[in-house]
């Protein structure tokens, strides 16, 4: 059986929006050392890698492999019952076929339960290779999100170069041409703001704009993004929460043949 | 622009 206590709602609330427009259905792979979604979009242009450690949650309790098959869209419609400094407990049976959420006020004065059924899905698992990155760009994710949204303006797809003196996004539409270049920074006091790159080897890929804009709606999980990327192979974008696991995503490039 | 790849043509 599982038992998962988050002291926030919120989260799991932040999380399902970070996921839900990318993915209608997945499974939440339960086992003793947390929980994992691996999922790709309908297209199969982009993957979503989420991992909650077991020691993010207090309790958190799961004695065997369980696989929970969830529509998202069902469990949104629940999460918004839940306020969002509700505590959050999570539960299901080894054989049973819903997961029970319970969301109880700060002053334990009002308890709410709610049951959502879930589903068998049949997802396939990719094996993500583990790669070298050429360039790796940590940045602010609110400056991210703002970068995505402004060149959409302009074209639905984003080219991004990164060499040693700083990563720069552009794209090339009908109304004109945009670019937006951050340089790295050397000394800066507000470290959340700061971009920094480690680069082995410059790198120029272009990608779908519109999968960007999808990712950065994990934006308010954490104020920093971090970039990895290689000519020709898919760019990770990841998210990290707080003591508790990650966000990724993975979109593959457009490439030229 | 060049043509979208799949994630599956990458990851197996």
């Amino acid at each position: 059986m599982l038992e998962a206590r988050l002291p926030q709602a919120k989260l799991l609330k932040s999380l399902l929006e970070a996921i839900k427009e990318l993915v209608v259905e997945c499974n939440f792979d339960c086992n003793d050392s947390g929980i994992a979604v691996q999922a790709m979009d309908s297209s199969h242009v982009a993957l979503v890698a989420l991992l909650l450690r077991a020691d993010g949650f207090d309790p958190y309790r799961c004695d065997r492999n369980l696989p929970l098959g969830i529509n998202l869209t069902s469990l949104n419609k629940i999460l918004k019952c839940a306020g969002n400094e509700d505590i959050l407990t999570i539960k299901a049976s080894d054989d049973g076929d819903v997961l029970n959420l319970v969301f109880e006020s700060k002053d334990s004065d009002r308890i709410s339960e709610y049951e959502l059924k879930l589903m068998d899905i049949d997802s396939e698992h990719l094996g993500i290779p583990d790669t070298q990155y050429d360039a790796v760009v940590s940045m602010s994710s609110g400056e991210f999100q703002r970068i995505c949204r402004d060149l959409s303006q302009i074209s639905d797809s984003i080219v991004i170069d990164v060499t040693k003196e700083g990563i720069k996004f552009s794209a090339s539409g009908e109304v004109g041409n945009g670019s937006v270049t951050l340089k790295q920074s050397g000394s800066v006091d507000r470290e959340d703001e700061a971009t920094t790159i480690e680069l082995q080897q410059a790198v120029s890929l272009t990608f779908s704009l519109k999968y960007f804009q999808y990712f950065t709606k994990a934006t308010p999980l954490s104020s920093r993004v971090v970039l990895s990327m290689s000519n020709d192979v898919p760019i990770l974008v990841e998210y990290k929460l707080d003591n508790l696991g990650y966000v990724r995503y993975y979109l593959a490039p457009k490439i030229g043949d | 622009p060049p043509p979208q790849r799949s994630i599956t043509s990458f990851f197996k």
